[in-house]
């Protein structure tokens, strides 16, 4: 099924 | 002195049911704007990201630039229990205050209150850009919420391939495999519409989990919107009252990547 991924790799620190 | 009262209470009550299971304590970020909240699981898998503009309150006062009022979602649902259907609804805190209050009236007949003791969490704030979808999927809650439970039957993951024409849902289980189509309806009566728009194909694996958590936040509005772009999380939308102007409950979920 897959690795799931962390949302943290997506939407970074502002 | 932060106050607002929300004549339908109840949707307060439907925003904090749609959150309680993913995340435990989360911080309210009111200014004169409104209030934002964003939180994500314990997992890091997924982030709520909630925005109530002022257009959604009867009375909204923030004296101050901000305030953050730390909430700890259990509490704040077990108090929402006080909250019947029809009840209005008034928050108030004070500027340094410790608490939040909360005042639940149906007329003058029945008034209740509730003081809440805030916390301090530390959160941690992400940008999330501004995305424009290759795919977009608007479909009645209710067909959302039916697809995410009964996939789950079957499988831990659910794949959405959106195409022109239709978007197809599908899993594939210890027993078999499976998957639903749903095609774009854009001329039936308003509660049965499915709209997908389609820039360029797009197909992702998510976690049957978080998506049938997101469905708990069905009562909100008549439609939920899915955004989808390759290899970036899923955003799962449900306008306050299928208004946008009000405000919206968003999630974000991040795709299993294939190995």
């Amino acid at each position: 099924g897959g690795t799931q991924a962390s949302i943290m790799s997506f939407f970074g620190k502002p | 002195m932060f106050e607002a009262v929300l004549s339908n209470g109840s949707t307060l009550k439907k925003i904090f049911e749609g959150i309680k299971d993913l995340c435990t304590d989360v911080n309210f970020d009111v200014s004169s704007e409104g209030i934002k909240l964003q939180a994500m699981d314990s997992s890091h898998v997924s982030l709520v990201s909630l925005e109530l503009h002022t257009d959604v309150f009867e009375q909204f006062r923030c004296d101050r630039d901000s305030m953050t009022l730390g909430l700890n979602m259990k509490s704040v649902t077990q108090i929402f229990k006080i909250c019947g259907n029809d009840d209005s609804v008034t928050m108030r805190a004070e500027d340094e205050g410790e608490t939040l209050e909360f005042t639940f009236e149906k007329g003058e007949d029945r008034v209740s209150t509730f003081e809440l003791k805030l916390m301090d969490i530390d959160s941690e704030h992400l940008g999330i850009p501004d995305t424009e979808y290759q795919c977009n999927v608007k479909l009645p809650c209710s067909e959302y919420q039916r697809i995410c439970r009964d996939m789950a039957g079957f499988g831990d993951n659910m794949t959405i391939d959106c195409q022109k024409g239709g978007v197809t849902f599908s899993v594939d289980g210890e027993v078999g495999k499976g998957k639903i189509f749903l095609k774009h309806q854009p001329n039936v009566e308003e509660k049965h519409k499915v709209i997908v728009t389609v820039k360029e194909g797009v197909e992702l694996d998510f976690a049957l989990r978080y998506l049938n958590n997101f469905a708990k936040a069905a009562p909100l509005s008549d439609h939920v919107q899915l955004g989808l772009n390759s290899d970036t999380p899923l955003s799962v939308r449900f306008d306050i009252e299928d208004k946008a102007t009000l405000g919206s409950l968003k999630f974000f979920l991040a795709p299993k990547i294939k190995e």
